[in-house]
């Protein structure tokens, strides 16, 4: 997290955290934790835990450690890339179903899934809040939760963001409808915070209470404005593959 | 040794008898036979009352006479001069004289010889209640046809014992009946019904005529009825003097009817009928009766069912009706089921919620799911009141019998992200 501030996992009830390769993602149901596609891409076991702010490992062991049924990327998803050369983040979305119900409390809950109604619709500067373990300024990766709120910005911003990596060219990268672009003064997602939720608060709720509107997919450079898959665009698929996957509960 | 003839001779015949002089003789002859005394010679002394000398004849304890002075033959051609016909076998001849005597008299000459006594008509008391056959030296009593002679050998009485009734229904009637009952019987009846049945005897008046009873009230002859510990009599006269209908507790019951010797009257019928035992109507309001009686008797079988919400359960098998059977004993089989409210058992568990306490788990009872706030809500929110319906599951009005779900809270931080920077 770039710009951002220490977080207690009580303010980010629904952070997941992938252990290899260090990722983050979001609790949406008992049984189900989305991410990023890209996170769990070649990965179909990949280790997880709720419910900790921070990753040492005493800590850690008080976390849930969540266990891994299914792995199910979108379809739409294009596999195979090299992350260092991608430059298709398109339908970057996955889910992880669970083997075992996540125990819900003050550490761990689920956020909430976008409504199908336009208020749901991600309009420039809205403000949302992400969280993460991943890269900031000073350290590659930190041991304790980090949070930091950024507006949602035109698309546009994304797209003028000046290309570092010299093994990418900038007109190779695809940006479409199915991406939020968000960030300002150096507030950004980076490494290691990939799949994790970019909160919303929920439209015309008096107390406060976040929908997951994004995941942290993909930028040109940390700092800046980044992109963040839009999950309302994919709500059918989503509680389609819920639904199809849930089988006779284990309960 | 009894002798079927003899001679007794006053002392000293045919010479004066001497003075003062008692002689005493007893005769006997063979049972069966009576005697024949004749004097053919008799001269004694001849005073008032035969006070001073006499000869004394004395049977059974009684003088049958007491002679004196002198007697001729009556009949020229017979020589007795006295003569007497005794219908026993032993007599007892006393000769007495005192001491005064003057004169010369020569007493008595007598012989006896045993005669057949007709027994049959020479006593004033009827040796055979029927038929009395007399012979030489005895008699035998004789009973018409279907009569039988007691042990007694003199008197008659028919076989009007041993018939025992067992139908469910039936007639029963002296010997005879309408015509005069037999005399001296005691007829014995045995109604034996089925162990579940109390015999009950009805007698019409006029169906009754028996020897009334005595001057002291007792009964000549007499009907009785005894039941277990009850007894009913006994009853005589004309027109049935007990109740009407004669109800006893027990399911047999034996009849005596007793006759003496005489007053032989129309006699008496009866009828009877088994009444079945009642069980008693236990009609509770959470069952109901099939086929439903204002009265249930022995044999009476029923079909009880619970209502709704209730249930008999045996073992640990639940069942929603039982059929029972009123017994010989009065009592209900199966008498120990009864319907109780269905048991809805512990509710189960639900993940992430609880059962409120639970007051009581059988038909009727609500119990209120709840899930663990504020992490978890209720899927639907009328979903959490549950019912122990009558099929012995907890219910739901929304819900049926599925379980309410808690969902998990979604979207709400405990602590909000506040910035904080270091």
């Amino acid at each position: 997290i770039f710009g951002g501030y220490p977080a207690k996992i009580q303010s980010f009830p629904w952070q997941v955290f992938f252990q290899y390769p260090r990722a983050g993602g979001a609790l949406i149901d008992e049984y189900w934790v989305l991410t990023a596609a890209h996170v769990v891409e070649g990965n179909s076991d990949p280790l997880m835990y709720v419910g900790s702010t921070s990753l040492r490992m005493d800590h850690l062991e008080n976390a849930q450690r969540l266990m891994t049924e299914r792995v199910i990327i979108h379809p739409g998803w294009k596999q195979g890339d090299d992350l260092t050369t991608r430059t298709n983040f398109d339908n970057d979305i996955a889910l992880v179903q669970l083997k075992d119900p996540v125990k819900m409390g003050p550490t761990v809950s689920p956020i909430c899934l976008p409504g199908a109604s336009s208020e749901y619709n991600p309009s420039m500067g809205d403000l949302g809040l992400i969280s993460g373990w991943g890269r900031t300024e000073k350290r590659f990766n930190v041991m304790h939760l980090r949070g930091a709120k950024l507006p949602i910005t035109p698309l546009e911003k994304c797209k003028e963001v000046k290309e570092e990596n010299p093994r990418a060219r900038p007109d190779d990268y695809v940006f479409t409808d199915n991406m939020i672009c968000a960030g300002e003064k150096g507030a950004d997602s980076c490494e290691g915070d990939s799949g994790g939720a970019f909160a919303l608060p929920v439209p015309n709720v008096k107390d406060p209470k976040f929908y997951v509107a994004g995941l942290v997919s993909w930028g040109k450079k940390c700092g800046t404005y980044g992109i963040y898959t839009k999950v309302k665009n994919y709500m059918d698929w989503i509680l389609k593959t819920m639904q199809e996957n849930s089988g006779p509960r284990k309960d | 040794e009894p002798t079927m003839y003899g001679e007794i001779l006053s002392p000293n015949y045919p010479q004066a008898y001497p003075n003062e002089v008692v002689k005493i003789w007893d005769i006997e002859v063979p049972e069966g036979f009576g005697i024949h005394l004749y004097f053919t010679h008799l001269d004694i002394e001849l005073s008032e009352n035969c006070a001073y000398d006499s000869v004394q004849i004395i049977s059974g304890g009684i003088e049958e006479g007491r002679l004196c002075g002198q007697r001729t033959s009556k009949s020229p051609n017979s020589p007795i001069v006295e003569d007497f016909q005794f219908p026993y076998n032993k007599l007892q001849v006393i000769f007495t004289s005192d001491f005064s005597n003057e004169e010369r008299f020569t007493g008595f000459a007598a012989y006896y010889t045993a005669v057949d006594v007709n027994e049959c008509t020479d006593f004033s008391d009827v040796p055979c209640s029927h038929f009395c056959n007399n012979f030489i030296g005895g008699y035998f009593c004789s009973c018409p046809p279907e009569y039988f002679l007691h042990d007694d050998m003199r008197n008659c009485g028919v076989n009007c014992s041993g018939d025992a009734f067992t139908a469910l229904i039936g007639e029963i009637a002296s010997p005879n009946y309408p015509n005069p009952y037999p005399e001296n019987s005691r007829c014995e009846y045995q109604i034996r019904l089925e162990e579940g049945f109390r015999v009950v005897v009805t007698i019409r008046r006029e169906d009754f005529d028996v020897e009334p009873a005595d001057s002291e009230g007792n009964c000549r002859d007499s009907l009785t009825f005894a039941a277990k510990n009850q007894q009913f009599g006994p009853y005589c006269g004309n027109g049935f003097p007990g109740p009407l209908t004669i109800k006893t507790q027990s399911n047999t019951l034996d009849i005596v009817f007793q006759t003496d010797l005489t007053g032989q009257k129309k006699g008496w019928k009866l009828r009877y009928h088994g009444d079945p035992i009642p069980c008693p109507k236990e009609i509770t309001a959470v069952s109901i009766w099939e086929p439903e009686k204002a009265k249930y008797v022995f044999k009476d079988v029923v079909k009880i069912t619970c209502v709704d919400g209730f249930e008999v359960v045996e073992g640990n098998v639940g069942a929603t009706s039982f059929y029972s059977t009123c017994q010989s004993n009065g009592q209900w089989s199966n008498s120990r089921l009864e319907c109780q409210p269905v048991d809805c058992g512990v509710p189960e568990p639900i993940e992430n919620g609880k059962v409120g306490d639970l007051e009581d788990t059988v038909f009727g009872s609500v119990i209120r799911y709840t899930c663990d706030e504020p992490y978890y809500y209720m899927e639907h929110e009328e979903g959490g009141e549950y019912r122990c319906a009558a099929n012995g599951s907890w219910v739901n009005d929304h819900l049926g019998i599925e379980l309410p779900r808690c969902i998990p809270v979604c979207g709400v931080p405990t602590e909000p992200f506040q910035i904080r920077q270091k």
